[in-house]
């Protein structure tokens, strides 16, 4: 995890599981009814889902959980997953 | 724009709705026209047609929940997830559901539901998230006006490769391969169309103007056709003054001037009769409007700017009548040209205006233009 940030450890913790969890909830593929998604690439590692996020938002794709990405996270919005489900 | 994988999209170009679950941040009656304009701003680009239906199941089950509801994807609470919707489908697709949790409003101090609930309803239509910031299926919230809002160009591609585009009228004639213009018949989408009858025909809901009328079904707007007059009811030609049925009689009256016919579906039932047969003082000489009302079996006339009340039962004109259309009927401006009940409103045309009025509210709830009956 420390690898991803770039904060304090405490902001730096719980932007981590901020993360964890918006990437769990929208760029992770599920069973049940579809609920909105795109064609999913291959397995995800966290990495890759940070990539996908950045690349689905026009961001510059890191890998990490720099600023520009922790403020897309941390913006309301449709809870309908970005990628396949 | 993008679509689901499969491309889920609905095979009808009808699709009913129910709001099941309000929220308490706002009341009942802005929620049902945010999710009105909501929906309209997808049906104003492509065929499809919302109907809203109260009771049983709908298409699109529209309801504010909060937590976890049941469907394995939690509400959490403010902000964060802001709503969510299912793809076209059988039971769960389609529904739409809002986080109770928020705060929602028409306006801009909380989330904007119509910005919201319209974002929600491209994915119960078929439409996947933009990567466009400037699509209304962009991910994120952003607010938009209700009023005055016009859909995104991404948007538009995106719901126009489902459905195609949204034709001004069906049955409009698009060059060269329309049918030749036919002078007796008017602009079939002239903006200031107005009525000068309507009136229910078993299944079918007839609109009347000059020397044609209309025939369509209630809940579609496809297949709307016009006839001439003459065509159906010869003895009628053209003009006619106001027409209603009595469904549980099987029959219906139509009036053009002192006279008025009665009809088994479109089958005369022998010669004209005078309107003096209702019990009309006689200086009334012709009906502007007639509408049956169902439940208490009684036909309103109007006359002017009066109206008088025809109990069906008894078969004869109620007391106290004529009375001022205008302190009956608040909210509908203009002398009544044409007016039928359907699903309990009463529906008033006036010029270009169509009234929805309700009756247990006492009041118009929406005012459409007339064309909008014929598909415009």
């Amino acid at each position: 995890a420390p690898s991803l940030l770039a904060a304090s450890p405490r902001t730096s913790r719980n932007n981590y599981r901020l993360a964890q969890a918006y990437l769990d909830k929208y760029y992770t593929k599920k069973g049940g009814p579809q609920i909105g998604e795109m064609v999913a690439r291959g397995g995800n590692s966290t990495v890759k889902k940070i990539k996908e996020l950045q690349e689905f938002f026009g961001l510059r794709v890191t890998g990490k959980l720099d600023r520009a990405t922790m403020d897309v996270i941390k913006r309301p919005r449709c809870g309908v997953p970005d990628v396949a489900n | 724009y993008r679509l689901f994988p499969g491309e889920p999209k609905w095979k009808k170009n009808t699709l009913t709705y129910r709001i099941s679950k309000y929220t308490p941040s706002m009341t009942p009656a802005e929620v049902d026209r945010a999710m009105e304009m909501a929906l309209r701003a997808w049906s104003s680009a492509v065929p499809l047609n919302f109907v809203r239906v109260n009771a049983g199941e709908a298409d699109i089950m529209i309801s504010f929940e909060t937590g976890d509801h049941g469907d394995s994807y939690p509400f959490d609470g403010p902000r964060g997830t802001l709503a969510h919707a299912f793809a076209p489908g059988e039971g769960l697709g389609g529904d739409t559901h809002f986080d109770n949790a928020e705060k929602w409003t028409m306006g801009t101090n909380g989330f904007n539901l119509f910005t919201v609930a319209a974002h929600e309803f491209g994915h119960a239509l078929g439409l996947a998230h933009s990567t466009d910031p400037s699509a209304l299926m962009y991910p994120t919230y952003k607010y938009q006006n209700p009023y005055g809002f016009r859909l995104p160009k991404d948007d538009v591609k995106g719901i126009q490769a489902l459905y195609g585009p949204r034709r001004a009228f069906p049955g409009k004639p698009t060059a060269p391969h329309g049918p030749p213009h036919n002078p007796s018949i008017p602009d079939l989408c002239d903006s200031n169309l107005s009525f000068d009858a309507v009136t229910m025909l078993g299944k079918e809901l007839l609109l009347f103007r000059d020397r044609i009328f209309w025939r369509r079904q209630v809940h579609l707007m496809s297949g709307i056709r016009p006839s001439t007059i003459t065509s159906s009811f010869p003895q009628l030609m053209s003009n006619v003054d106001a027409a209603y049925e009595v469904a549980e009689r099987g029959t219906a009256y139509f009036f053009k001037g002192p006279h008025y016919w009665i009809t088994r579906g479109f089958q005369m039932q022998g010669p004209p009769r005078t309107i003096y047969d209702f019990g009309f003082p006689r200086y009334v000489q012709r009906i502007d409007a007639a509408v049956y009302l169902k439940d208490a079996q009684k036909t309103l006339f109007f006359v002017g700017d009066e109206y008088y009340s025809y109990d069906e039962r008894k078969r004869k004109m109620e007391k106290d009548y004529p009375k001022s259309t205008e302190e009956e009927f608040s909210g509908v401006n203009g002398q009544i040209d044409a007016a039928v009940e359907l699903n309990g409103y009463i529906y008033f045309f006036s010029g270009p205006k169509a009234y929805k009025y309700d009756t247990e509210k006492e009041d118009v709830v929406s005012v459409l233009k007339s064309s909008s009956w014929i598909g415009c």
